[in-house]
């Protein structure tokens, strides 16, 4: 554990939690991709699995629960509990074209040819792609709600945390996992302009809108 | 081992 890696995690678990929080507190999922929370839901529960054959530490074990339980509540707030403010029509991203390719990816590119290594590997790749609905979805509607992307700028700070935690333990553990180094690089990068209009617009006060 | 290194990340 290091200092990139613990901040990385709570960046994370504030993502999570500010998306829950977001559409209790107003009632309403308007603005948010359902299908960026499924793919988030599945990448969860297959990466997770091994909840139920290794065990690592009381902190390992339970952030995972924690992403895993929020995950599944989020899917339910959006498509059951307040499915009446779900805005179906602009979240039109084909997930299949991720699920499919990334499902095939995985069979061919992975450390160990055995089930549970298969679906860990297809959940890093299935999350370096997960939020593409959730863009799509903004660059659609043109415009985000301001805590909509605090949530944005927490859940890819964490993935470019990361970056800087698999540095650190390359250099001071000699260890490196070049399938969740590619995939965590390919993820950071699709958050790049999003961190450029959060940085020159939201922390100026100015709404996430986009040019027509 | 490296299986387990990986699998410590979240």
């Amino acid at each position: 554990m290091n200092v990139f890696r613990l901040t990385g995690d709570l960046s994370h678990l504030a993502a999570i939690i500010i998306l829950l929080l977001k559409i209790w507190k107003s009632r309403s999922c308007a603005g948010i991709s359902g299908k960026s929370q499924i793919l988030f839901a599945i990448v969860f529960t297959t990466r997770y699995l091994d909840l139920l054959t290794s065990f690592i530490s009381i902190y390992n074990t339970s952030m995972k629960v924690i992403y895993i339980g929020c995950a599944y509540a989020t899917v339910y707030l959006i498509y059951m509990k307040f499915r009446a403010t779900y805005d179906g029509n602009h979240d039109s991203f084909r997930v299949e074209f991720l699920v499919v390719p990334v499902g095939g990816l995985a069979v061919l590119v992975n450390h160990d040819f055995s089930f549970l290594e298969i679906l860990w590997t297809f959940s890093i790749y299935l999350e370096s792609v997960a939020i593409l609905p959730q863009l799509f979805m903004i660059s659609k509607t043109g415009e985000a709600e301001t805590i909509t992307t605090h949530y944005l700028f927490c859940l890819g700070l964490y993935r470019a945390l990361y970056l800087l935690n698999w540095i650190w333990r390359f250099y001071f553990e000699s260890f490196f996992d070049m399938i969740a180094i590619v995939a965590g690089v390919v993820q950071t990068v699709l958050y790049c302009d999003f961190f450029y209009l959060y940085i020159t617009k939201v922390l100026k006060g100015k709404k996430l809108s986009l040019p027509a | 081992s490296p299986e387990l290194l990986r699998h410590d990340e979240l």
